[in-house]
């Protein structure tokens, strides 16, 4: 099973299209393996990117140094997944 | 039984399937299973049919999750569907929409995506055919209608999450729900049910231009919205797919619209905490009532205003 320790999802805020611009052409990088949870469209959207861990300084890096604003949406995607599995194994039980 | 069903958790594909099994048996006179064809993989598609009547009604379409890794869209079509079985014949808007339509339901729209989300990656959004010449596998099925196929917003590289795949209807859930839609006929209503970023949406997305019925799906999207808002004040954003998110081509209600079905929506349901796909069972219920309350809005007008 696929795993995703220390992935995190970042929230972005684009504020012009220059900026929307820019995150179209890191969705075209794909040396990150970003997975865009919610696309650059206009800058009335925020944008939602999973960023696998190997990439996540270099990404932050980017943003940075563009001068877009973002914040850790999801700080450990594993952690939330295993709290989701843990429910699950959990209602199961109950049901039974 | 049916009603000892948790419904504020996340569960298979096989315990969704048993549960419609005791669905169609605790409400015979009004529930059926109906089997549209064979997802990729082989698995049975199953719609859920809500009717007390002949066979030649006018009906509802409601699909859900045809993104895999939108967990909380087919726990909310299965919260949904045993709302409609409970509450026909004690809520009289529900019971004089079904005394005059039948509604189909598609709890899991993508069943191969929604098992590889629990088995093997939970991120899994797209089908799961293999591409000839392509180590990367899937079609992302909303992508994948005839509908401006191929045009902007969709991928041509199959390891996009947004591959349009190699042509329309390529994807053999796609396929199913079309040949059915066509062969049932007599649908007036078409809602697809995503998540998240809560917004409603209504035709097109492969193009900016208004469609003829823009100013009447416009009011009917805005009066649903604030039916769904008045539970918990969610608030939801209602437009066109292209005006409101991006465009994109491909999108089942672009083609269920210009197949002639009016009444062409899409949902993004909530999340409010900021969770993405990663939404916590817990909200489920919360999530599932505030859209029965839109879907119900819908429905009511399309029982008022039959074409």
């Amino acid at each position: 099973q696929k795993r995703f320790i220390g992935d995190q999802v970042l929230r972005i805020e684009p504020g012009s299209n220059e900026q929307i611009s820019v995150l179209q052409s890191l969705q075209e990088e794909d040396d990150f393996q970003l997975d865009f949870w919610l696309h650059p469209t206009n800058p009335d959207l925020p944008v939602d990117v999973r960023v696998p861990i190997a990439s996540l300084q270099a990404v932050k890096d980017f943003l940075e140094s563009n001068g877009i604003r973002y914040s850790v949406m999801i700080s450990d995607v594993q952690e939330m997944l295993e709290q989701e599995q843990k429910e699950m194994e959990a209602n199961r039980r109950m049901e039974r | 039984s049916s009603k000892s069903f948790n419904f504020a958790a996340y569960h298979t594909l096989e315990t969704i399937y048993d549960w419609m099994d005791t669905l169609a048996a605790d409400y015979p006179h009004l529930v059926s299973k109906v089997q549209i064809g064979f997802s990729y993989e082989q698995r049975p598609m199953y719609a859920l049919k809500f009717s007390t009547g002949s066979s030649s009604r006018p009906a509802i379409w409601i699909d859900a999750g045809i993104h895999s890794r939108e967990w909380v869209t087919q726990a909310t079509a299965v919260w949904t569907a045993n709302k409609i079985a409970t509450d026909y014949g004690q809520d009289r808007s529900l019971t004089s929409i079904l005394d005059m339509l039948d509604i189909y339901l598609l709890v899991v729209a993508n069943p191969d995506g929604y098992a590889y989300t629990h088995s093997n990656n939970r991120m899994w959004r797209k089908t799961r055919s293999k591409n000839p010449g392509s180590v990367c596998v899937g079609v992302d099925p909303n992508r994948n209608w005839d509908a401006g196929f191929g045009g902007p917003g969709a991928s041509t590289n199959p390891c996009s999450d947004s591959y349009h795949g190699p042509s329309a209807q390529s994807e053999v859930e796609v396929k199913n729900v079309v040949n059915f839609i066509k062969q049932t006929g007599n649908f007036k209503g078409f809602i697809s049910i995503h998540s998240y970023s809560q917004l409603l949406m209504y035709p097109h997305g492969y193009s900016c231009n208004n469609i003829p019925d823009y100013q009447e799906l416009d009011a009917v999207g805005k009066s649903a919205a604030k039916a769904l808002g008045s539970l918990y004040g969610t608030s939801y954003k209602v437009g066109s797919i292209c005006k409101i998110i991006y465009q994109a081509s491909g999108g089942s209600i672009d083609w269920s619209y210009n197949y002639g079905i009016k009444y062409s929506f899409a949902f993004e349901l909530r999340d409010t905490g900021r969770y993405g796909f990663l939404l916590p069972a817990n909200q489920i219920i919360p999530t599932a009532s505030e859209t029965w309350l839109a879907l119900l809005n819908i429905m009511e007008y399309v029982r008022d205003h039959t074409y």
